[in-house]
């Protein structure tokens, strides 16, 4: 169990990130942030929460109360959302389940 | 060394990442997830559960509070713009469970950042171990420690590694001024296969971005309204008196024991329900109580009906680990502890116990009350007493 649960850290913690919004034009007025999940990394894909993204909603809140709301497109938040994404250093994990520290552009066997 | 803040530590030995500008290319929610909350927090009685990740003391406005439960359910998938320095940059393979292939108590680990973007040299990528504790669909519920700004957290299984079983949806659940301890997930195999739909149909050119989400591994089933969870734990009973409700375990077909304080003052009747395949309700009556004195919070009830097809447990004969007795409270600050628990030692009441079933006679119960002075003082949270040193004179 010892060693499986190593190696399902080091995944966690290769697909954890924090997204932070804020507004563009106005950036004192504060930042909403949150956790996130890399899904891909080329291309960039994060899935995070949707509460940050509340008061950018071009249409209030009540959007999302909506009972057929089941997707909405990015374009329903306003123009000065500005979206930032930090994460970890990557440390690739080798097929032998060590992991190498600090060397960029390594990956497993296939991602 | 002074208290100024000195640069930044790095993470492990390494610098962070510079943050990446990111887009927003949808919004999404799972519609299971929402109709199973609803269905589960949505009536007047779960008016005193708040899953805001504030104390319960602030007082948001009823405003504030809509607008957090109306997101509760909603999550965001983003394109990171590409970096220039790191052109191929790649990390391990990722795949999501399919909902219902991971069983209740599997081990899970939550990896986030608690209080969002604050700090990140700190709380970026925060690891926190549990099980997962409940499932209703898609709405899972887990023990493992999280902590405001960790909504969206990854949940992972134990093994094998990448696995995502779950996000985040709200890491604190006050009730009734009372912090739970439990984290609301929403499962992973439904928000991406949500993410797949909404791409193709509101992205129809980034439509092939749905060749690199992570695939699904397990077959997925039909589930039940509520996972059934191991054989065992169906010896836990709910305990109903009155107004209080707390639980049990069943120790015999009719024998249910429970805390004295589940079933307080002269309420003597008592409903005890069992979730079993299909949910039981028996009637049952309050045969002994130990007084409010006595440091064993115990409860015996006795059911009018047998409880069928429940795996009664074999008590141990030389382990000390018994029936949650009570959590704790500071009285000073009113604030509760669940996670300390007091337990009592199944072999300390298992003679008792035994009699009662052999011969109807409560006699060994009532030793219950006559706890020796340094249980009282450890139920009390006193220090032992030290001897009294003689008088040399």
């Amino acid at each position: 169990m010892g060693r499986q649960w190593r190696l399902a850290m080091r995944a966690a913690e290769q697909a954890g990130c924090v997204v932070s919004a804020s507004r563009a034009k106005q950036p004192e007025a504060g930042s909403w942030s949150c956790s996130g999940v890399i899904l891909s990394r080329n291309p960039g894909l994060v899935l995070c929460h949707g509460g940050i993204f509340l008061p950018f909603l071009r249409a209030g809140s009540e959007t999302l109360a909506t009972a057929e709301a089941i997707f909405l497109p990015g374009d329903s938040c306003g123009d000065d959302l500005r979206l930032q994404v930090q994460w970890a250093p990557t440390a690739a994990v080798g097929s032998n389940g060590l992991v190498d520290q600090g060397r960029p552009g390594l990956c497993t066997p296939q991602c | 060394a002074g208290l100024e803040p000195g640069p930044p530590a790095p993470l492990h030995g390494r610098s962070l990442q510079t943050p990446r500008r990111a887009e927003l290319l949808l919004l999404l929610s799972c519609p299971d997830f929402r109709a199973h909350f609803e269905r589960l927090f949505g009536d007047e009685e779960a008016e005193q559960w708040r899953f805001a990740s504030v104390a319960p003391d602030y007082e948001a406005s009823e405003d504030e509070e809509e607008d957090q439960l109306r997101a509760l359910g909603w999550f965001a998938l983003l394109r990171v713009r590409p970096s220039l320095e790191v052109a191929e940059e790649r990390g391990p393979a990722m795949a999501v469970a399919s909902l219902g292939t991971v069983p209740k108590g599997a081990p899970l680990l939550a990896c986030g950042s608690p209080f969002g973007a604050f700090c990140p040299d700190i709380f970026l990528n925060t690891l926190s171990r549990g099980v997962l504790s409940n499932a209703a669909g898609p709405l899972l519920l887990t023990d493992a420690r999280c902590l405001p700004g960790s909504e969206g957290s990854g949940v992972f299984a134990a093994g094998p590694p990448g696995i995502l079983v779950a996000l985040v949806a709200a890491p604190l659940c006050w009730k009734a001024r009372e912090w739970v301890g439990l984290t609301l997930l929403c499962a992973a195999a439904p928000l991406i296969r949500a993410v797949r739909t909404a791409l193709g149909h509101l992205r129809p050119a980034d439509a092939a971005l749905a060749a690199v989400l992570p695939p699904e591994l397990g077959t997925p089933r039909v589930l039940p309204l509520r996972s059934p969870g191991p054989p065992w734990a169906a010896a836990a009973v709910l305990v109903e008196c009155g107004a209080v409700w707390g639980s049990g375990v069943a120790v015999a077909p009719h024998l249910v024991l429970t805390c004295r304080h589940v079933v307080p003052g002269e309420e003597s009747r008592v409903l005890v329900r069992c979730d079993t395949t299909e949910s039981v309700t028996i009637w049952g009556r309050v045969v002994f109580a130990t007084q409010e004195t006595s440091p064993y919070d115990v409860a015996v009830v006795s059911l009018e009906e047998a409880l069928d097809g429940i795996p009664i447990p074999v008590p141990t004969k030389h382990f000390n680990e018994g029936i949650i007795a009570s959590n704790t409270r500071d009285n000073t600050t009113g604030a509760t502890y669940p996670h300390l628990n007091f337990s009592i030692p199944i072999t300390l009441l298992q003679p008792a116990l035994r009699r009662y079933s052999e011969t109807g006679d409560l006699g060994g119960f009532q030793e219950l009350d006559y706890a020796t002075e340094p249980i009282q003082v450890v139920w009390r949270l006193q220090r032992p007493l030290n001897e009294v040193p003689r008088s040399k004179l």
